[in-house]
């Protein structure tokens, strides 16, 4: 915090002050620069995924929460080092054509009430599978020991072309903006990833034209334990409904 | 009982002793770690060090680090470096040779590239234990994602998907493909 950054006289409930619009939803952001949330540290928004929608892979230079407001979904999270533990079977695709072997890391249940920790540097996606809307409330500890960069909350994108989004937040400087794999040149993407131009070139996403919160051409396939019928009654009980 | 805890304290460690890499790939280089579970007394200092050699044309995998800046000296060779903010943006693409430093914030991320002698340097990190992602390779985030998802995020079909995720097998450092690169520029 800055000195005296906390001499506030008067605190006021706030809304969110900017909203950016995105082909499957919008996120709004509180005033990160209002007294309030300069003297606490923090940076808060509001991201409202529609059904089918994916918010891409990003992840923060500070530690956040997020708070599940409304709806469901699922949510991958990327820990450096981690196994990719969720995996396809292989006898299971013998015999059905063009099905992918595939596997990654965990995959997450979100649903209305949860709290979910991000780590700072964590990179983590979300997708809407619900029948409404998807809405996450996120705080991110901007003052945390754990981000060693400035209080100005930064969204580091691995996909797609966030730069509506950034634009507006950096009081819209017009700079070119994108994921992070766009800083990049194509030959050295096509090198890193053993891939021909065209797909480096799409890697960086300059002509996406979708922002930050895409619409999944059909229902997203992952690989993720589902709940039987019996599970979801009981869930749907709650815990009144539970025996001794 | 100073004289028995820290005046005592360990506080030399060789990190350039090949024996004692991390990582190691013999077609790209290797990489020697030190942070305070080898060297305790970085616990106190809250830093940690690196060293790490790249063979010619090598790559290091794109990757950041997520809790430490990374202050970056250039030990002998030569290598095309790009660093990159949140915005996409480039913020370093150029050469880096011996006796050069540049500092890589958290959280940027940054690729290497060897030149045809190698590349070797060292790096200073402002966390105890800094941690580093990758974004390709064995152990890299898109490698930890759906094929689906890469599939939407990207606009690629799911074979292309699946050839981003399989197609490097190593974990942080590439041996360069055999096509003639073009050269780093100045």
């Amino acid at each position: 915090q800055q000195q005296g950054g906390c001499q506030i006289e008067r605190l006021n409930a706030r809304e969110p002050q900017r909203r950016i619009e995105a082909e499957a939803g919008y996120t709004e952001f509180w005033d990160s620069d209002d007294d309030q949330f300069q003297c606490a540290g923090v940076a808060a928004c509001r991201n409202v995924i529609n059904p089918q929608g994916l918010l891409l892979p990003s992840y923060t230079s500070a530690p956040a929460l997020l708070y599940v407001l409304q709806g469901k979904g699922f949510q991958g999270i990327m820990i450096p080092g981690c196994p990719e533990t969720f995996q396809s079977s292989q006898q299971s695709k013998e015999g059905q054509s063009r099905r992918f072997h595939d596997q990654h890391q965990k995959i997450r249940n979100l649903r209305e009430g949860d709290v979910i920790a991000l780590p700072a540097g964590i990179a983590h996606w979300c997708y809407n599978n619900g029948e409404q809307d998807l809405v996450l409330l996120i705080i991110e500890d901007t003052s945390n020991d754990h981000n060693q960069l400035d209080n100005n909350p930064r969204k580091f994108f691995l996909a797609g072309n966030p730069q509506q989004q950034q634009q507006q937040q950096q009081q819209k400087k017009q700079q070119n903006q994108g994921n992070v794999l766009a800083g990049m040149d194509v030959d050295t993407l096509a090198e890193v990833f053993r891939v021909d131009m065209e797909t480096a070139s799409r890697l960086q996403g300059q002509d996406d034209r979708r922002g930050h919160i895409v619409r999944a051409e059909s229902d997203l396939q992952v690989i993720r334990p589902q709940r039987t019928r019996e599970e979801q009654e009981r869930e749907e009980r709650g815990y009144e409904g539970r025996d001794n | 009982g100073l004289e028995e805890t820290i005046c005592s304290a360990r506080l030399r460690q060789n990190i350039d002793d090949p024996s004692r890499a991390d990582f190691f790939n013999p077609r790209a280089g290797r990489l020697t770690i030190l942070n305070s579970l080898t060297l305790p007394i970085l616990s106190f200092l809250q830093l940690s060090a690196e060293r790490g050699v790249l063979y010619r044309n090598a790559i290091m995998a794109p990757q950041y680090t997520l809790n430490a800046h990374s202050i970056i000296y250039a030990t002998r060779g030569e290598a095309h470096m790009q660093i990159v903010d949140h915005r996409g943006q480039s913020v370093f693409n150029e050469r880096i040779q011996e006796g050069q430093m540049v500092v890589v914030p958290q959280n940027f991320v940054v690729v290497k590239q060897a030149g045809r002698d190698g590349f070797e340097w060292v790096a200073l990190k402002t966390n105890e234990r800094a941690i580093f992602s990758t974004l390709a390779g064995h152990t890299s985030a898109l490698r930890a994602i759906p094929v689906d998802v890469l599939a939407n995020a990207y606009q690629i079909s799911r074979d292309e998907a699946m050839k981003l995720k399989r197609r490097r097998d190593e974990s942080i450092m590439f041996e360069a493909s055999a096509r003639p690169r073009r050269e780093t520029r100045a």
